[in-house]
C-alpha cells in the first residue's frame, strides 16, 4: 500500500482503540 | 438490525465493503449516498466511530471497520 509507517501505526492504534469501545458497548448491553 | 438506523447500516456497509487501505473517504460515501445529507451521514459516522463499528484512519474524513480484514 502507499501507506506510510506512521500512518500504518496510527491507523492499528485507532483500530485497536474502536475494538476496545465495541467490547466495552457489548459487555454494557449485557 | 443491530441497534442500527437505515442510514448508520448503509454507510457501515460501504465502509466494510472498502478495500482501500486508508478506508472510505465521507467525499466518498457522499458520493455513493447522493440521497444522504453530508450532514446526516456525519451523524452515522460519529455515532458507528463511538460504538466502535469503525475508526478513523489516516486523518478524520476517513474510515475502516473494526468487523473488516
Amino acid at each position: 500500500s502507499g501507506l506510510t509507517e506512521e500512518q500504518k501505526r496510527r491507523i492499528e492504534e485507532n483500530r485497536q482503540k474502536a475494538l476496545a469501545r465495541r467490547a466495552e458497548r457489548l459487555a454494557a448491553q449485557k | 438490525v443491530n441497534g442500527l438506523t437505515a442510514h448508520q447500516s448503509q454507510v457501515l456497509t460501504l465502509i466494510k465493503n472498502c478495500p482501500v487501505a486508508e478506508g472510505m473517504s465521507l467525499q466518498e460515501l457522499k458520493f455513493q449516498l447522493h440521497n444522504i445529507s453530508m450532514a446526516t451521514i456525519k451523524q452515522a459516522v460519529e455515532f458507528l466511530s463511538s460504538e466502535g463499528h469503525i475508526y478513523s484512519t489516516v486523518d478524520d474524513d476517513h474510515y475502516k471497520s473494526t468487523d473488516a480484514e
